[in-house]
């Protein structure tokens, strides 16, 4: 069997989707759907108010609510949605 | 379901909307088309109606735009966020946005309308044969004037009907040239094109001149995608360029290689590595009709929904046969009442069964605001000779008829009702007259009403009399005159033209409220001097007869209460 070809990733000039890491999709989802403020938090206190929001969009997307950013999580958040914030803000 | 802080709605029911301009994804035809169901999928369960503007400011402000199209919530390129749009208000309130950087569709890939030819605009039939070759997108094959085609049924060389695929080189929209296609090569800015640009544009539609001159004629329009077009990427509207060599090897296809999410994408030169032009390769797309339908909810009022197979689930996913969720339903509902058919008529007696005092002596029985000693009700009177009573409500799984001290009960056992029974034999502390009453699904309390006095019975322990200030309903209150219980710790409380929403555990009103009844509940007198629960149906009574609503707050029967609740 030939080695699996190691996939090259290539910037695409004008690509508006960024390659980000899950932890910078998390955060910037949480805060752009009304489920995180967008006041920054420092160290431990950011840690519970990032497991707070998860537990809420998970609960909202009928996810299993482990406060984790596990991959079901990680997938919803990759879903086409609508743009309009789902916390009343 | 939720509603926008405050219920936002319109305070009006004939709404009106504008279509501000159009995606270059599909004919302009199918955009009105899908708009125009995505209304209806309200106003079918709503008295609102919808009316289309084609200048001036609508209600309803509808625009394509990407990135950042000219408010503070840019979209974000193809997938993610799709559209959005404002609750009810002034200004861009109420205003739907579409991010045209998604390949907008009817769900279930490319939508192409054909124009001219000899098929009366059907759209094109994927895969058809023509010539013995099997095409799956529209083509220029047999044609020297390099205009692409398609049939509109399966196979061309058996029934020859076919028609023009979207093409600049047939038509524009919007502009200022009335749909007139593009000529090439046309002059911009000294500058010579031979294709559709986006230069000069910060909006990066596509756009050509209908002259050979812009500097000189300024007339433009905008250029409709061809099926075959990608979308997104640095080169929309272009089509795929086969093969192509991306890191020096070939495709004859589109492909994922290169890309972390899987998307398919193609080149639009026939080398990706020295021109870098490239764009995502058309699939199935996202619906606008269903889009629209969740973004109109939005314009409407409705926030989203937790329930996954609501229309206002904040995520997308296509259904094939739409129709609304009862959660929707309730939602808009709760804005803007039920689609209110014929007003129901009560029955008009032809003769009076029994003399009836009421009708003929209103001062026979006036409301005392505060309780006073009670006209002595004969108790061998049955039930039936009563057309109107102080209130009627569910206690224990059985309906109670209270009327001055005394009340009847009707079982769902049997047909007939009894008592009467006194009132202050069981619940000593309470009024002659009790205005409403209601028990607790929760907890078995039970709540009497009467004037602006309320009192709490648990077993035999009773609270009260306390004011209904109490509980926050305002002290203008005469009296409440009905409560319904809605779902656990809810209870409606109803006041002349209006309700309150209690929360039963808290002891409050909830914030929002009062509403009116006859835009909730529509259909129903609003001056009903008796609202209850019984069997899953919601009754509002006014003399002596009742307006039955079901649960999707259709009013479904007008009787009588002696009739038919008391089976006299």
């Amino acid at each position: 069997w030939s080695l699996p070809l190691k996939s090259v990733f290539v910037t695409f000039p004008g690509d508006i989707m960024k390659n980000m890491t899950d932890g910078e999709l998390a955060e910037g989802y949480l805060k752009k759907f009304g489920y995180m403020d967008t006041l920054q938090r420092s160290g431990f206190q950011s840690m519970v108010s990032t497991s707070k929001a998860l537990k809420r969009m998970q609960r909202q997307m009928g996810l299993e609510e482990t406060g984790e950013l596990d991959k079901s999580t990680i997938e919803a958040m990759k879903k086409p949605r609508c743009g309009v914030p789902d916390v009343a803000n | 379901y939720q509603t926008f802080e405050g219920d936002l709605k319109w305070d009006h029911k004939d709404v009106t909307y504008r279509i501000l301009n159009y995606s270059p994804d599909m004919d302009s035809a199918l955009t009105d088309d899908a708009f125009a169901r995505a209304f209806k999928v309200w106003s079918d369960v709503t008295p609102l109606t919808f009316t289309r503007l084609f200048d001036g400011t609508a209600d309803i402000m509808i625009s394509f735009g990407k990135a950042d199209h000219g408010d503070p919530y840019p979209f974000d390129g193809k997938d993610g966020l799709l559209a959005h749009a404002y609750p009810p208000g002034e200004g861009v309130q109420g205003d739907a946005h579409f991010d045209d950087d998604e390949y907008w569709t009817l769900g279930t890939g490319p939508v192409v309308k054909t124009r001219y030819g000899n098929a009366d605009g059907a759209m094109c039939h994927f895969p058809f044969t023509f010539e013995g070759k099997t095409y799956s997108s529209c083509t220029t094959d047999g044609r020297t004037d390099n205009l692409p085609w398609c049939a509109t049924t399966a196979d061309y060389s058996k029934d020859k009907k076919f028609g023009f695929c979207p093409s600049e080189l047939l038509y524009t929209f919007g502009g200022n040239a009335d749909g007139a296609p593009c000529v090439f090569p046309f002059t911009f800015l000294g500058e010579e094109y031979d294709s559709c640009t986006t230069e000069g544009r910060r909006d990066g539609y596509r756009w050509c001149a209908t002259t050979d001159n812009f500097d000189k004629d300024i007339k433009y329009g905008f250029c409709p995608s061809r099926d075959t077009a990608v979308i997104g990427g640095n080169s929309e509207g272009e089509p795929c360029h086969f093969p192509f060599v991306f890191l020096g090897k070939t495709y004859d296809s589109c492909t994922s290689e290169g890309r972390g999410d899987g998307k398919l994408w193609c080149s639009t030169t026939d080398n990706y590595d020295d021109h870098k032009k490239w764009g995502f390769c058309p699939d199935q797309g996202y619906s606008l009709f269903l889009v629209a339908a969740h973004e109109f909810g939005h314009a409407l009022g409705l926030d989203h929904s937790n329930i996954r197979d609501a229309l206002m689930y904040p995520m997308y996913s296509y259904v094939e046969d739409f129709s609304l969720h009862e959660d929707d339903i309730q939602g808009i509902q709760y804005l803007y009442g039920p689609k209110t058919g014929p007003d129901p008529k009560p029955p008009q007696p032809t003769t009076v069964p029994y003399p009836d005092p009421d009708i003929t002596d209103p001062t026979n029985d006036p409301r005392p605001t505060e309780p006073t000693t009670t006209t002595p009700v004969d108790p061998a009177n049955d039930a039936c000779k009563l057309t109107k009573f102080d209130t009627i409500t569910v206690i224990e799984g059985e309906l109670h008829f209270f009327k001055d001290g005394h009340y009847w009960k009707m079982s769902n056992r049997n047909d007939g009702n009894q008592g009467p029974f006194s009132v202050s034999e069981r619940w000593p502390a309470v009024p002659a007259v009790i205005d409403s009453a209601f028990e607790d699904i929760l907890t078995k309390k039970i709540y009497f009403f009467s004037g602006n006095r309320f009192w709490v019975y648990t077993g035999q322990s009773v609270l009260g009399p306390r004011s209904i200030e109490k509980l926050g309903l305002p002290n203008t209150i005469q009296k409440v005159e009905g409560a319904l219980q809605r779902g656990k710790g809810k209870v409606l409380l109803f006041s002349g033209e209006n309700f309150w929403r209690l929360d039963v555990k808290a002891q409050t009103i909830d914030k929002g409220y009062p509403k009116y009844t006859d835009v909730v509940f529509g259909g129903v007198p609003n001056d009903a001097h008796d609202v209850f629960q019984y069997n899953g149906h919601i009754y509002f009574c006014r003399d002596r007869f009742y307006w039955r609503m079901n649960s999707r707050k259709q009013v479904d029967r007008v009787g009588y209460v002696k009739y038919d609740l008391l089976k006299c």
